[in-house]
């Protein structure tokens, strides 16, 4: 935040278009606006309105070169824009330098992503060292705009000053939150809680659910808790599924038709690739669910009520397949959310439940509650 | 003005970077860039503070990889200090 942390003092805020660049379309830049404000919309209690004259919290222009606040633009390149803290008149305004080349895509300047900065400014934001966040003050040309995601840290920032979308901090009822809650952020002991996707990762197990995903190391008894964007930018949320191939040191995740693969933080080139490349027919549009049997080298995958196998040998889907979970892995309940494989048992959640599944012996030992591994 | 290129090309990074130091990590503007002093002085220190910010190594020194990154596009908010 800002030295003195200024912040408005209301939740409903103002803005208007004072101009426009004559780079875009007047509806692109009303929709970048409009977007980038948005992202701030979710996690914060702030609204925002439009107004077309008059006062307004935030007012937004386009300009070149010295434009009446002392901080003159210096051309193309180099400064893309500026904004102010809250406050009033000036204050909460958001400059955009017009010697860009504003572009919806990446191929000039993305009014969005900036815009997306500049107005972080305007709600009370300082700049982020962290370069995975959205505050962090250099233009990231690599950024896929259609896959923006606010970090944890601009998370966090923000969630300082206004709190969460149902908690303000200003509430004297409720104190602030350390750990930022985002909207409709699961709890970890809901009893209600199910997950997208769990995989292994490094020894540690992790449990998608939604944007987030929590991080359990079995060395500690907290599980620590991360937007899925702050560790990878181009993963997209809302999982179907995951898996760790620990040969490869790679964790391959799901969702629709698509997958993708990292490797620790980095998100590995050639991705995502379509399912069907790993043989799967075209009538299969999704993978609910999958784990790799790391002493077999066999990957499993669950879709509705059967699965597939995958030789990871001959890097191809088995013959025979797919088969009926229920024919394989008795005790299971039809269709799965998450597996994962852990001191040789295969843990299947479905729900709010939890089947631990012994593969040798080929029966489920337990029915645990699934989030038993946060120690609810 | 110096006719050598090399030397003016020099001067004009100089200039650059102390603007740039100035203008976002506060450098007192009356500093004089790169003059030689046991501890680093000043502009040393803020090229530190910098490189530590933005997540490059930290040498105090003008290496490629700085430089590479003062020149790309940013917001016009200093990084630190005041904002004015």
């Amino acid at each position: 935040t800002f030295p003195g942390m200024p912040k408005w003092r209301k939740t409903h805020l103002t803005y208007r278009v004072m101009n426009y660049t004559l780079d875009l379309p007047r509806d692109a830049v009303d929709s970048a606006i409009e977007k980038a404000l948005s992202l701030w919309e979710e996690v914060t209690p702030l609204t925002f309105s439009r107004t077309d004259e008059g006062e307004a919290d935030i007012k937004i222009l386009f300009a070149v070169r010295d434009h009446g606040d002392f901080i003159p633009f210096d051309g193309p390149g180099k400064v893309l824009g500026h904004a102010y803290p809250p406050g009033p008149g000036i204050y909460g305004d958001a400059h955009f330098d017009d010697d860009e080349q504003w572009t919806r895509d990446t191929s000039g300047t993305n009014l969005f992503l900036v815009a997306a900065h500049e107005l972080g400014h305007s709600l009370g934001l300082f700049h982020s060292a962290d370069p995975r966040a959205l505050m962090y003050p250099v233009y990231n040309a690599h950024t896929d705009p259609a896959r923006l995601r606010l970090s944890q840290d601009d998370v966090a920032g923000i969630q300082s000053l206004y709190g969460s979308p149902s908690v303000s901090p200003d509430d004297p009822a409720v104190p602030p939150e350390p750990v930022p809650p985002g909207p409709e952020t699961p709890a970890a002991c809901d009893p209600n809680l199910s997950f997208d996707a769990i995989s292994t990762l490094r020894g540690e197990i992790l449990f998608f659910k939604d944007r987030h995903f929590w991080r359990k190391s079995l060395r500690t008894l907290e599980p620590g808790f991360y937007l899925i964007s702050s560790f990878w930018p181009s993963l997209p949320s809302g999982l179907d599924a995951a898996y760790e191939d620990t040969s490869k040191d790679i964790v391959f995740v799901f969702k629709g038709n698509q997958f993708w693969a990292v490797k620790g933080t980095e998100a590995q080139a050639g991705y995502p690739k379509s399912i069907h490349t790993l043989g799967f027919p075209s009538t299969v549009r999704k993978i609910d669910a999958a784990v790799s049997d790391k002493e077999k080298k066999k990957t499993y995958f669950f879709v509705g009520d059967k699965y597939w196998r995958f030789d990871e040998n001959s890097q191809s889907m088995e013959q025979g397949f797919p088969r009926l979970i229920v024919d394989d892995f008795p005790g299971v309940e039809l269709k799965v959310d998450a597996v994962f494989q852990e001191f040789g048992f295969f843990y299947f959640f479905r729900g709010s439940l939890q089947f631990e599944f012994d593969p040798d012996a080929r029966m489920v030992t337990r029915t645990l509650k699934n989030n038993n591994w946060f120690y609810c | 003005y110096p006719l050598n290129g090399a030397a003016r090309k020099e001067g004009s990074t100089t200039d650059f970077v102390q603007q740039y130091l100035e203008r976002y990590y506060n450098l007192a503007k009356d500093t004089k860039a790169f003059v030689r002093r046991r501890d680093g002085g000043p502009v040393v220190d803020k090229l530190r503070e910098m490189q530590k910010f933005l997540g490059l190594e930290v040498t105090g020194k003008l290496d490629s990889d700085t430089l590479d990154m003062m020149h790309k596009p940013r917001c016009g908010v200093p990084d630190v200090g005041d904002f004015a």
